[in-house]
């Protein structure tokens, strides 16, 4: 791995006990590509890369037998760093408390909100799943299928009510039948389509939910930063869920994320059933972002 | 990068950070800005423009390392859709029968994801917006028996065009990959006389990790193009050209959007222009 590619660059490149400019810049760019294979944002390995210089040039890493395992070891602990903490379990304050999902088209929100609804329902709680994407095919259904998988009751909308309408529908009706946590499933929007992300930023408004989670696909490019920057920009996030990290994908897009979007990523999903939800782990997203 | 006339270094890094930003990936942007650094002297002091110029002709080239097959193919037609979870495969499965239909050829969409909640009722609602007929079986039924019921009903309604959905699959769990492979084996013994073709759908969101699905998929079913969903977002789609290259699967559709219209022919110089950006 990086490593092997570090040691290789220093024996190539060291010299007489010091590690020459020359052989810095080399293990730079290996750290760099690395990073841009793993599919980090490249503005985002830029300045990473420039931190990892400060880091390796201030200390006497260089100079030791051991520099490349010195390297790659302040390169993960930048990694894990930025990444931040392990995540922990959903803020539920409010009676009842508004778990909100958003993101991208097909990112794995539906499937999400079961399994956080699963994960509530297990830890004593009575939640409540809220069908509120309108546009997709069969959306509602595909809810409801999820609800029933996971013994979570669902309310859909009503025909004609908007998503915003069955916001205020759902605050009243949830206190009512003595729901504590209501997950709201929202439908897939690009960041540049403006009337949904009002839409979207207006059902918050409406829902002041204890967690908004942006649901995002592990396996997203360099685009991470455009679409995480923006939902973060214009919506009050509170954190993130990253999806399919059960593929084979580095997941340099949890670096990207976590940069731009300046919320902790809380959850990744690792496969479609309602089980397949851990807490996200630093230390192992890190790794993997290294391969 | 401004406008700059003339290539020092710094004009061929950022050149090549566009290209990596479009995700195409640092092998293949790095060989680009090789190729345009070598012809340096042609643009000194010269318009950025032709540079850019050049530089999408060189991503064409590359794109069409991989030739295209044709959008319509004459005769009866197998589509096999297949692709990782939430890309896009069920909706480009209606924007296609819809764009066939429009040329005047009688479709019938095959409901093979039989896994997923509400797959097949998704599919459904698309084939009745669009008047076309849809073959499906019960949730939990074994997709290769949907496929085997949707060919004989195709030949039995003199269908021009059978499109099958399957089940979203991540490339790397084996036996998964097995029921695809399946279901192409199936398609092969009872369409022989049809003219069939596998299409890969990748999201335009996906960065380098969509050719090592392009490899696993092709290793399994033969991919026989590409079919790049949601490309009306940010997201550029780049690593089709590393695709290109490495693979010589060609792309051959766009999904440019949620409704049935939104899907257009592949255009290799145009979407080289819009990496090149
Ligand atoms: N392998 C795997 N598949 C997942 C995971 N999360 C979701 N999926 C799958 O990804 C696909 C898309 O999931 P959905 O829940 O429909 O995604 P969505 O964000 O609600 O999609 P839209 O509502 O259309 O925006 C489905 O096939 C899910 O089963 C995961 O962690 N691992
Ligand atoms: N903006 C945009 N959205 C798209 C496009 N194609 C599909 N989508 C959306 O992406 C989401 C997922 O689409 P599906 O067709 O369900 O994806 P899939 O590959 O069949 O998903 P699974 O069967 O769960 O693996 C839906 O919300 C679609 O409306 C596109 O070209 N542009
Ligand atoms: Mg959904
Ligand atoms: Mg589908």
């Amino acid at each position: 791995g990086l490593q092997d590619r570090l040691q290789g660059v220093f024996k190539r490149l060291k010299g007489e006990g010091r590690v020459s400019e020359e052989a810095l810049q080399a293990a730079l760019r290996e750290i760099r590509l690395a990073l841009l294979e793993a599919d980090v944002n490249f503005r985002v390995v830029k300045s990473f890369v420039a931190r990892v210089r400060e880091r390796s040039i201030g200390s006497d890493v260089l100079e030791s037998l051991t520099a490349a395992q010195q390297v790659v070891k302040i390169v993960k602990d930048e990694l894990v760093g930025i990444l931040g903490e392990p995540g922990g379990d959903l803020r539920l304050t409010g009676h009842p408390s508004v778990v909100l999902l958003c993101g991208l088209q097909g990112s794995g929100k539906t499937t999400t909100a079961g399994k956080l609804a699963k994960k509530l329902r297990e830890s004593g709680r009575q939640p409540l799943l809220v069908a509120a994407d309108l546009q997709r095919a069969a959306a509602v259904e595909q809810l409801r299928q999820v609800g029933a998988g996971v013994g979570v009751p669902v309310l859909g909308p009503d025909d004609g009510e908007t998503a915003v309408d069955l916001a205020t529908r759902v605050s009243r009706e949830a206190r009512e039948r003595g729901y504590d946590v209501v997950v709201f499933d929202t439908a897939g929007r690009l960041h540049i389509d403006e009337a949904l992300m009002d839409e979207i930023a207006v059902l918050a408004k409406s829902l002041d939910p204890t967690e908004f989670l942006f649901v995002a696909d592990a396996m997203t490019g360099q685009d991470a930063v455009k679409s995480a920057g923006a939902f973060g920009k214009l919506l009050p996030l509170t954190g993130v869920i990253l999806t399919k990290l059960d593929g084979d994908s580095r997941g340099g897009a949890a670096l990207s994320i976590r940069s731009v979007a300046e919320v902790p990523i809380r959850f990744v999903g690792v496969g479609e059933k309602p089980d397949d939800l851990e807490v996200f782990d630093p230390e192992r997203m890190a790794s993997r972002i290294l391969g | 990068i401004a406008d700059r006339a003339f290539l020092d270094e710094e004009t061929l890094e950022s050149l090549e950070e566009g290209l990596i930003a479009a995700d195409l990936g640092v092998e293949t942007s790095q060989e680009l800005v090789e190729s345009v650094r070598k012809e340096a002297k042609r643009f000194e002091g010269g318009d950025l423009s032709r540079l850019r110029d050049h530089l999408a002709d060189r991503v064409a080239v590359l794109l069409l390392d991989a030739p295209q097959p044709p959008a319509r193919p004459a005769g009866r037609l197998v589509t096999l859709l297949v692709g990782v979870n939430g890309v896009g495969k069920t909706t480009s499965a209606a924007k296609l029968a819809a764009w066939h239909q429009r040329h005047g050829d009688r479709v019938l969409l095959a409901a093979g994801d039989t896994f997923r909640a509400a797959a097949t009722e998704q599919l459904e609602l698309w084939a009745d917006r669009l008047d076309i007929d849809v073959v499906k079986q019960k949730a939990g039924a074994d997709p290769a028996a949907v496929v085997y019921d949707a060919l004989q009903a195709g030949a039995a309604r003199s269908a021009d065009h059978v499109i099958v959905d399957t089940a979203g699959r991540l490339h790397n769990r084996q036996g998964l990959m097995a029921e695809l492979a399946k279901i192409k084996r199936v398609i092969e013994r009872t369409a022989a006389g049809w003219k069939k073709r596998t299409l890969l759908v990748l999201d335009a969101t996906t960065g380098q990790n969509a050719i090592s699905q392009a490899r696993e998929f092709t290793r399994h079913v033969a991919v026989d193009g590409i079919l790049l969903a949601k490309v009306d977002g940010t997201a550029k789609g780049g690593v089709t050209v590393a695709i290109a290259r490495e693979l010589r699967i060609p792309v051959m559709f766009l999904g440019v959007g949620e409704g049935a219209e939104d899907l257009v022919e592949f255009r290799p110089r145009e979407f080289a222009e819009a990496l090149v950006g």
